[in-house]
């Protein structure tokens, strides 16, 4: 239990800290368990230094930093244990134009490195634009769902 | 285990049988507030097993069940099935000796849930040691609730552990 | 103490039925004082029904819808008693394309209304369109803030 | 009472001072993920009197403080002022003769927080009453936080009530 946690811990910290870098072009991060000696009973503490700025606690960063560094954390531990599945929903509401790209990039390496099967909900024109296909869903008659084929290419055109 | 479509009927606001199909790669959903992009994610989480209803944004299981609009009644049940590719041979002991899994989750009003794969009856136990075996489940940390990120963030670093307990 | 808290409630309970109908173009909704007789210790709870939906609390509602339905309270304190300054800070961040510009309408409203100064953070193209003014933060050197005039019709083109 | 400008000098990553004009209507505030959109609703609420380190995404008050970067050193002090408009005297009693009034805040290293209304020494609160008074100040229902609305949405109802107090 114990060994196994400290084991997880690892491999995800190293994730973390590479996937930190790459998505923020720069700077560092780590994680650490804190308040506790026992494992199974810590906290996991976030600290980190995006390009150019001083290290701290994720609660000092901006809304969209946060988002990314928690998109970091998310990913960390999916790369330690891959799912067949991975279903992300407006995850990129909070993120600038130039970061929503760097998650796609994300996506990407993901679908390279994995056969995981990705379902992105998102509002978003960039993140649109960057899917293998597009589904829409509906309420033409009030309060019923319908799911629909979108065209990709519709799609693209809007955001060119 | 590939899967490979979800299909929902009166599950929220799908109230007529409806096929989302998971292709490789990247599958966008897009729509406008309020249209059921969530309950997409919620029916998947549903039929993996997931027994909170607080995690439906409900207050009782039935929440899940189609409550009817201004010109539809109300459904009498809900029910979602997951077809998951096993040519590989990859499910666990038991599930393992064909090449489409299909895994179906349903609730009748008063009558409770039921779960089946490949039409033999099991229990939620069953349909959750399954999925936890190939790596998800209900409780996956792949899979990000609207707010989630948001909840993690501003989460007491002890919750935050939890993230490594579905690493390890 | 407790008068004056009943009176407010009554009349942001009146502002805010009008604004939910006016922001969902129809529906209905109402606060609720819950849990306790004395309204200086009593909960306040939101039951909202959106157009062709059935009543619910804010809780069954939709990222968006509650939103716009948090919006609608917000706004409905805020009449009841402008204050001259107001400062929205990605407020609009989970809203679908139709309902920014709703949002937009009705800041435009308040506009007309009171003499309230409005300062509007946005990443959303739709927003920024709507502004009567642009300000752009920028950070040129790494860590070093800088505010920039940033020009209308350049961010008006950008979504047309 | 119209607010007309704010004025930044050494509070968080405003290190250089920075006019933001505030003129009629509608103002909006653009820029990427970090450029400081944020610190300027949080130079506002500071200069009126917030007293929360916490409510500032800090954990002392001295975290206002430009902590300098790669290429610049740490600075000494953080320095906000705030120019309203009182050609209609509308101001509260004291404050209530002149066509401008200017509130300035400034907190140095190891010495705390001092206030000044129009270069007069005044204590903190003073210049919450002032802004009290005029239906505003750092707790005002009308400045909404990054991530507050989603705060109203989650809160339990007796928090929720306090929305109501500010009102009233
Ligand atoms: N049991 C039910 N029966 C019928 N409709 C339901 C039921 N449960 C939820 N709904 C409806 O489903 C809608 C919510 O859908 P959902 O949360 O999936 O929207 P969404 O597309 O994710 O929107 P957003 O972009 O705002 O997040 C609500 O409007 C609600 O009325
Ligand atoms: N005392 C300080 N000294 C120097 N820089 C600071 C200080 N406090 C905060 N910062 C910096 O200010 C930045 C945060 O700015 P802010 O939260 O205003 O961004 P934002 O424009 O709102 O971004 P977002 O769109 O992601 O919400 C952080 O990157 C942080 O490094
Ligand atoms: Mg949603
Ligand atoms: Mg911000």
């Amino acid at each position: 239990g114990r060994e196994r946690l400290l084991a997880a811990f690892e491999q995800v910290n190293e994730n973390f800290a590479q996937l930190f870098t790459h998505l923020f072009g720069g700077g560092h991060a780590r994680l650490e368990l804190v308040e506790s000696d026992d494992p199974l009973d810590a906290g996991l503490e976030i600290l980190c230094s995006p390009p150019g700025k001083k290290l701290s606690t994720l609660s000092l960063l901006s809304g969209g930093e946060q988002t990314l560094t928690a998109l970091a954390l998310i990913f960390g531990v999916f790369m330690a244990n891959p799912a067949p599945i991975c279903v992300l929903d407006e995850v990129d509401a909070p993120l600038d134009d130039a970061n929503v790209t760097r998650f796609c990039d994300l996506l990407d390496e993901m679908t390279r490195r994995t056969d995981t099967r990705f379902l992105i909900i998102t509002h978003h024109a960039v993140t649109m634009a960057r899917m293998d296909r597009l589904f829409g869903v509906t309420m033409g008659e009030r309060g019923v769902s319908q799911l629909v084929s979108v065209d990709l290419r519709r799609a693209e055109a809007m955001v060119a | 285990m590939r899967f490979t479509r979800l299909r929902l009927t009166g599950f929220k606001s799908f109230v007529d049988p409806t096929d989302l199909v998971i292709a490789d790669g990247l599958t966008g959903v897009v729509g406008p507030n309020g249209c059921g992009k969530s309950n997409l994610l919620e029916a998947l989480r549903w039929v993996m097993g997931e027994n909170r209803p607080t995690a439906m944004r409900g207050g009782g299981m039935e929440d899940v069940i189609f409550a009817g609009t201004a010109t539809r009644g109300a459904k009498n049940f809900a029910e979602v099935s997951l077809a998951i590719d096993n040519g590989q041979r990859l499910a666990p002991a038991g599930f393992n000796d064909s090449d489409t899994l299909d895994i179906v989750r349903r609730i009748t009003r008063d009558a409770g849930s039921a779960f089946k794969v490949n039409a033999k009856d099991v229990r939620a136990r069953d349909v959750q040691m399954l999925f936890a075996d190939a790596s998800t489940g209900a409780q996956s940390p792949a899979l990000v609730r609207q707010g989630q990120i948001s909840e993690l963030i501003n989460a007491k670093p002890k919750a935050r552990r939890r993230i490594l307990e579905d690493a390890a």
